[in-house]
């Protein structure tokens, strides 16, 4: 087990210069290295395989290895998918799917993590997180867990979120807000860390070579 | 301390991507 995808791959690849590696450059901008992006790949292979097999995860391809239901649309799922998909084009590649995931990394840094977290609450996309995005997901996050608040009470833990996060009054939480209210209150990035990913090779033990297609596909 | 609205959300199953990493 281990690399021996590497070991193949650098015979095939063996005129490009290391540097043009893919799956190494991958390595230098994520916290992966070579073995795990292969392992990774494993799992990449398997999710944009599982509707159609183009090599790509669609957005119900995501939902089917989320929820194990090609159907089931969340918000915050869907948050993530199109932070995953950076090139914007309706599928996350393997590229993106490995820098994507590298956030989510037990030894990616807390202000990394936070500031991802960031980006998944401003649904917007206006810089700030608004009152009515986050009452936005308290009601979706109350409906996937078939609770009911009334108005009243979500008001009131929006206030109370306000209240702790803003801490210049103006009614929105900026980026450097948002870094110093996770930073006390960590929580709050409790699924900004999968311990799956310190261990990869031992999650995805046999996977297959197919050196051309990890070439095409991060390129 | 009761929770804010940022904790109730971040037990959404939609952030939680370790679902990707297990058999279904």
């Amino acid at each position: 087990m281990g690399c021996s995808f590497s070991k193949q791959r650098q015979r095939l690849i063996g005129h490009h210069k290391q540097e043009e590696d893919p799956a190494a450059v991958l390595a230098v901008q994520t916290c992966f290295d070579i073995c795990d992006i292969e392992a990774l790949y494993e799992l990449f292979k398997k999710l944009s395989s599982s509707i159609v097999d183009d090599g790509l995860i669609s957005k119900e391809e995501f939902q089917l290895g989320l929820f194990g239901n090609s159907k089931k649309r969340n918000l915050f799922a869907d948050r993530i998918f199109d932070l995953f998909d950076s090139g914007k084009d309706g599928v996350i590649e393997f590229g993106e799917f490995v820098r994507g995931l590298s956030v989510f990394h037990p030894a990616a840094p807390q202000p990394q993590k936070a500031a991802f977290a960031f980006r998944l609450h401003d649904i917007r996309q206006s810089g700030f997180i608004e009152r009515d995005e986050v009452r936005e997901m308290i009601v979706a996050l109350l409906s996937e867990s078939q609770l009911v608040f009334s108005d009243d009470i979500i008001q009131l833990i929006i206030d109370k979120a306000f209240q702790e996060a803003d801490l210049k009054g103006d009614g929105k939480i900026d980026p450097d807000e948002w870094q110093q209210f996770v930073a006390r209150n960590p929580s709050l990035l409790r699924n900004m860390t999968i311990p799956h990913l310190k261990d990869l090779n031992k999650e995805f033990r046999n996977f297959e070579l197919s050196p051309d297609f990890i070439e095409d596909d991060i390129r | 301390a009761s929770l804010n609205a940022f904790d109730i959300i971040s037990f959404s199953k939609g952030f939680d991507l370790s679902g990707l990493f297990e058999e279904k």
